[in-house]
């Protein structure tokens, strides 16, 4: 089994950007998603996350967001409740010298169906996890979790800080693993897997292909298949 | 396209492969669809050298990445693909050691197949398994099943993967691709990931392509 590379600094973690460096870029994102709506129709922001990466003066930050859109904007002859329609949304904005350009905008509602049947998972997907509120029996069943986890995978640690860490990141991809399991809408089950112990970082570098991203040159295109 | 498919029960698959802590999973995507199109025309499996691709495929950058499209072009270029037996995956760039008295597979052309998914189900089920690029979210965390991530936690326009469609069908009348992954045998089903068909989930029509051999 492949052996993860040593921990990294907390802060070089994907999807953990600090709120005060996500706060210009989701602000923008939020304003580009409003434009054009009336007053009372604008969108407001939810939960948000995101990543950044640096190339020379620029920035490219992905955000993932909830927007929260309120359907009924004149309070007076709204039925009560009113229900907010959440829409989660993904954002590419490159930050050039402080100007900022919209490059992706991906947004959809929230499956109704998975929010209805299992409220805690919105719940938990939205806020930035923090890594000090887990909970002192959640603490306990992850260790044990994870020294299977360890034992199954054969997995050697350099010290007792690295065990830490990876047990840290273990626990945290755990809640991500659930956070997954409750937005996907086929059968598919997520949990612990051999890349338990890497951060996502750690992963996409590790494992993916960035280049795919880029354009790739044409060849002919196939000729369609008439009679199989 | 037939309602199902699946080119393992016809032997026109390798065994599921490991890339190791390296990001050569093009590699393994294009020499999974040259494996599949040898044995459609000559009738034998054979399986083919990543490794040589690493090395020796100047357009891609071995572990940090690679397209599929310049793959192709390498093969036609150096003259085909060694086996994995005479070429062997070390998971690293290596100076080029290619043969070409070695030389067990040739390929004429690549091309691109539609986005079209029904589309791609009859060409897959006519011609041989597809290597497509799909965005990976979820994957590290997958165990079995089909997944069907929400369309924005899985966007068409993050692609970062590259596997081996080889076939398709529906389970309790959800439809899947069955795609050959190369991150060993211990990880999702056997190796192998299931995917929503039908709806472009993680932008899975978005890359399909394909060598010719003639």
């Amino acid at each position: 089994a492949p052996r993860p590379v040593k921990p990294r600094a907390a802060d070089s973690e994907a999807w953990e950007l600090a709120p005060l460096e996500l706060l210009e870029p989701a602000r923008f994102a939020l304003e580009m998603y409003n434009r054009g709506r009336a007053a009372g129709k604008r969108a407001m922001l939810g939960a948000v996350r995101g990543r950044v990466r640096r190339a020379g003066e620029g920035s490219l930050y992905s955000l993932e967001a909830t927007l929260e859109e309120t359907p009924c904007n004149d309070p007076t002859v709204c039925q009560l409740p009113v229900s907010k329609k959440t829409l989660l949304c993904s954002f590419e904005i490159l930050d050039e010298l402080g100007k900022h350009i919209l490059l992706r905008r991906d947004c959809g509602p929230v499956d109704t169906k998975v929010t209805d049947n299992r409220n805690w998972t919105l719940n938990s997907f939205l806020p930035l996890l923090n890594k000090d509120s887990f909970p002192q029996d959640f603490s306990v069943k992850m260790t044990s979790v994870f020294k299977e986890f360890v034992t199954t995978y054969n997995r050697t640690y350099d010290s007792k800080e690295e065990t830490q860490w990876r047990l840290t990141v273990f626990a945290r991809n755990m809640v991500r693993a659930q956070k997954i399991q409750a937005l996907d809408r086929g059968t598919a089950q997520y949990g612990v897997t051999k890349f338990s112990d890497l951060t996502e970082e750690e992963f996409h570098t590790i494992y993916l292909n960035p280049l795919l991203r880029e354009k790739h040159s044409k060849m002919h295109p196939a000729t369609s298949v008439n009679d199989p | 396209a037939p309602p199902e498919w699946d080119w393992r029960k016809k032997g026109a698959v390798t065994k599921v492969k490991d890339q190791g802590m390296c990001g050569s999973c093009w590699a393994f995507s294009v020499t999974g669809n040259v494996e599949g199109q040898w044995f459609l025309k000559e009738g034998t499996l054979l399986s083919l050298s990543e490794q040589e691709l690493l090395d020796c495929d100047k357009m891609d950058k071995a572990c940090l990445g690679g397209l599929p499209s310049s793959a192709y072009m390498a093969i036609k270029s150096l003259g085909g693909l060694e086996t994995e037996d005479d070429y062997k995956y070390l998971g690293h760039m290596e100076a080029c050691n290619f043969s070409e008295e070695k030389v067990k597979v040739y390929i004429n052309d690549s091309v691109d197949l539609s986005q079209n998914e029904q589309k791609l189900a009859a060409w897959l089920a006519k011609k041989g398994p597809i290597s497509v690029a799909i965005n990976a979210f979820g994957m590290q965390f997958y165990r079995h099943g089909i997944a069907r991530p929400l369309r924005p936690l899985c966007s068409p326009w993050f692609i970062d993967h590259a596997v081996l469609i080889v076939g398709y069908g529906n389970r309790s009348d959800i439809p899947f691709w069955a795609i050959k992954n190369s991150w060993g045998t211990d990880w999702g089903e056997e190796g192998y990931y299931y995917l929503h068909r039908g709806s472009g989930a993680c932008g899975v029509n978005t890359m399909a392509t394909s060598a010719v051999v003639n």
